[in-house]
């Protein structure tokens, strides 16, 4: 964590805030709620105690402004920079200032902003904390989408406040302006109620608590589905992803909602076709594409879309070939091979995995294919299989990805 | 020298933008050594590059040009 220079901090426990407008892509409650929420985080692991005002000058004024907005950090549109605020201080310290060029939304989705962790970010800042630059700090200064369902603050975060302000009195205590009390909800407390964009088709949520995630290193790990994505590797079992990225040297954890909140957890199969920016996951007879975090229209489409016969009912895995730009689906022993061009099946297909893949006698749960070569896994081990030979090179287990 | 390609030009201007914006990074726009500039950007670069744990190269690589599109705050990563 870093701080301010100097580390300015409020001489008090009790700091108020007042929002001074309102963004038009939520209810004006929401963005009360996310942003009593934020100061909620802050306040549950400090002595501080947050105080709405409804009019006046509060320590802390928090607004939504586009462009030139009157100091020295302008706004550019959307993207790029989401947000900013001051550090204590007299006058516009402290202030919260939030772009209204970006879509904020109140829950994680892939079409926007969530209000509630980008306020707990800049609120940080509000504070006294500087930029953090721990990978899944919330002081880190990249959005990043997250579940923020039970969020909670990472411990460079808690470290760096704690250090400005020391720790919470006895127990922790909420804004005095608490904001309306939690609607008991139908859904289970994993699910996040899904603001879905209007091309999207509403698809059943299975309310039932998934099993918790396997630990990276465990020897018995296997995945459901496995795909490249913009150069990172995600990993998928369950309801839970694991991103391998080029940029950092850790493992991340996430869940599928995080990034697709209206595609049911537990894929088949998904692949990447890297030239159209594209992966498309697999789910019984069923599959979808999306690029980035958007699903594309008109989807989930029937598999049979394909050029599968009806009888199959869903695919184990699949995983494309950039250079032949084949891409290849498992089904039992067997497998097919798709062509993205011509966007058909190959003739000759189906054809025994084992017949075209020595060394490789047996089903196939996830594909991958990186560096060159071809990884095939099967329960908690992965074979590497050269693509032109279509040989078996070595067998490796199934998370040697994950640093373990 | 060959003729720096548009799309190149485009990023090298973002990415000092960036970094003026973020950290600290200042042109000095009547310095008679271009040299000297790059140099100092070069500088801003590795800066940048070993904040987000990024290989530190100084270079105005995929990566690092990719690093610095992401959506993100306002408020520098670096002061003096």
């Amino acid at each position: 964590y870093s701080t301010f220079p100097h580390s300015p901090t409020w001489k008090k426990e009790d700091v108020t805030y007042r929002i001074l407008n309102y963004t038009p892509d939520m209810l004006e409650a929401d963005v009360e709620e996310a942003i009593a929420r934020a100061f909620q985080l802050w306040s549950n692991v400090t002595p501080l105690r947050f105080t709405r005002l409804y009019s006046g000058q509060a320590d802390i004024m928090i607004s939504f402004a586009a462009g030139f907005h009157g100091d020295f950090y302008s706004f550019d549109g959307p993207g790029g920079t989401l947000a900013h605020a001051y550090p204590p201080s007299s006058g516009l310290g402290g202030d919260a200032h939030f772009d209204e060029d970006e879509n904020w939304t109140k829950f994680t989705t892939y079409s926007g902003y969530n209000l509630f962790l980008v306020a707990a970010h800049e609120l940080g800042h509000s504070l006294g904390l500087g930029h953090s630059n721990v990978f899944g700090a919330l002081m880190y200064p990249i959005y990043m989408a997250r579940d923020t369902r039970d969020y909670q603050l990472h411990q460079d975060d808690i470290d760096g406040i704690q250090a400005l302000y020391g720790s919470p009195r006895e127990s922790p205590v909420l804004p005095t302006q608490a904001f309306p009390p939690q609607e008991p909800t139908e859904m289970t407390p994993w699910e996040e109620p899904t603001e879905m964009s209007p091309h999207e088709e509403p698809t059943e949520i299975t309310p039932s608590k998934p099993p918790s995630r396997p630990e990276d290193c465990d020897s018995h790990l296997s995945f459901d589905a496995i795909t490249t994505l913009r150069g990172e590797i995600l990993f998928f079992k369950d309801s839970y992803v694991w991103r391998r990225s080029p940029y950092f040297s850790e493992i991340e954890h996430d869940t599928i909602s995080s990034f697709w909140p209206s595609l049911i957890a537990g894929f088949d199969a998904a692949y990447e076709v890297d030239k159209t920016d594209r992966v498309l996951f697999f789910k019984d007879d069923q599959y979808w594409a999306v690029s980035g975090y958007s699903i594309e229209t008109g989807f989930p489409k029937p598999i049979q879309n394909l050029g599968f016969p009806s009888s199959i009912r869903k695919i184990d895995a699949a995983v494309h070939d950039q250079n032949t730009k084949q891409t290849y689906f498992f089904v039992g022993n067997k497998y097919w091979s798709f062509n993205e061009n011509t966007k058909s099946m190959e003739r000759g297909y189906p054809r025994k995995i084992a017949a075209d893949f020595q060394g490789i006698g047996h089903t196939v749960d996830a594909a991958l294919q990186k560096n060159g070569y071809f990884y095939f896994f099967h329960g908690s081990n992965q074979y590497e299989v050269d693509i032109k030979k279509k040989k078996l090179i070595r067998t490796m287990k199934s998370n040697s990805w994950f640093n373990c | 020298f060959p003729v720096v390609p548009e799309k190149e030009k485009e990023d090298m201007q973002f990415a000092k933008k960036y970094l003026e914006n973020f950290y600290d990074f200042k042109e000095e726009k009547h310095s008679l050594f271009k040299a000297k500039n790059l140099d100092h950007m070069a500088e801003k670069i590795r800066e940048m590059q070993s904040f987000f744990g990024l290989e530190v190269t100084g270079e105005l690589n995929h990566k690092t040009l990719d690093m610095m599109k992401q959506p993100r705050c306002g408020i520098p990563d670096i002061r003096s």
